[in-house]
């Protein structure tokens, strides 16, 4: 295993996103992964429409919550198309669901895995570098002052609140930490995302890993 | 509508001050994380789990399965 990587340098990730008062990170993480598992596949890397999700996954609560679990599930269950960001723009609040005809250019999902990882980040590491960045659920609750560096403590696994996507590691200095994009805006943290410990499932990391397969 | 008045939410403000000292007293070195003002210094814990912490794990954990194959072995 390389000892730093980074979907970032491919260019396979898109920008950082703000749900602004809006509770859907769930949307957003998983979003953020099949954008860049549909990079990954050949396709261009284009922002698709987080709204689309937050209205139509009805086996969530729109901007009053969700999991990452439940929005592939419905995604894989319906063969839904996920159409561009700019064709079902973010509103920040739950709206009706549009629906689009299948010829509709769109991005869907042929299936999903999901993973606990809680004593297997070596493992986690290698299926981030196989298949693309992870949607994961952590304990986010330190988050809310976070600025900056490498977290490993004041947060813990158990308590998983809040969705985001892993996409990449780094080992080469004293403390190896994963890279964690976040969706609360560019001025968040470290431009958007966040650092966090690797190997003792800090903020609970590596408990519930989901990915989609393209 | 519904916000606190000002000198509540001042209030919420010094409350944040205190819980960054908390947090930055256990860094131990440089890359140790840091914790400051941000963008949601004028809520209460409260309020922000309330917004932003809204996703929660499957209810049904054993969906979820140990590692069972090495994944550096898929092409």
């Amino acid at each position: 295993l390389p000892l730093q990587f980074d979907w970032r340098d491919k260019n396979l990730v898109t920008g950082v996103k703000n749900q602004l008062d809006c509770g859907a990170c769930w949307a957003f993480s998983i979003v953020g992964a099949i954008e860049s598992a549909n990079a990954i596949s050949g396709n261009p890397l284009e922002d698709l429409s987080v709204q689309q999700v937050i209205d139509c996954s009805y086996l969530d609560r729109g901007c009053n919550g969700g999991s990452t679990d439940s929005a592939l599930k419905w995604l894989n269950q319906t063969h839904t198309k996920l159409v561009r960001s700019s064709e079902y723009p973010f509103k920040a609040r739950t709206g009706t669901c549009h629906y689009f005809p299948p010829t509709e250019h769109g991005v869907s999902i042929n299936g999903y895995e999901a993973y606990d990882f809680s004593n297997y980040e070596e493992e986690m590491m290698k299926l981030l570098i196989s298949v693309g960045p992870l949607a994961v659920i952590v304990d986010a609750v330190s988050w809310q002052d976070y600025l900056g560096g490498i977290i490993q403590h004041h947060c813990s696994s158990g308590h998983s609140n809040h969705a985001v996507l892993v996409v990449g590691f780094d080992k080469t200095g004293d403390t190896p930490y994963w890279i964690v994009k976040n969706s609360w805006g560019t001025s968040w943290g470290v431009d958007g995302y966040v650092h966090v410990k690797m190997g003792e499932n800090v903020c609970g990391i590596a408990d519930f890993v989901t990915f989609p397969v393209m | 509508a519904g916000s606190l008045p000002s000198q509540e939410r001042y209030q919420v403000f010094l409350k944040s001050l205190e819980r960054h000292r908390f947090l930055n007293s256990d860094a131990r070195d440089t890359s140790d994380a840091h914790y400051g003002i941000n963008q949601f210094s004028d809520l209460s814990v409260e309020e922000f789990t309330n917004i932003y912490l809204r996703s929660h794990p499957p209810r049904n954990k054993d969906y979820y399965v140990p590692k069972k194959k090495a994944f550096g072995e898929k092409s």
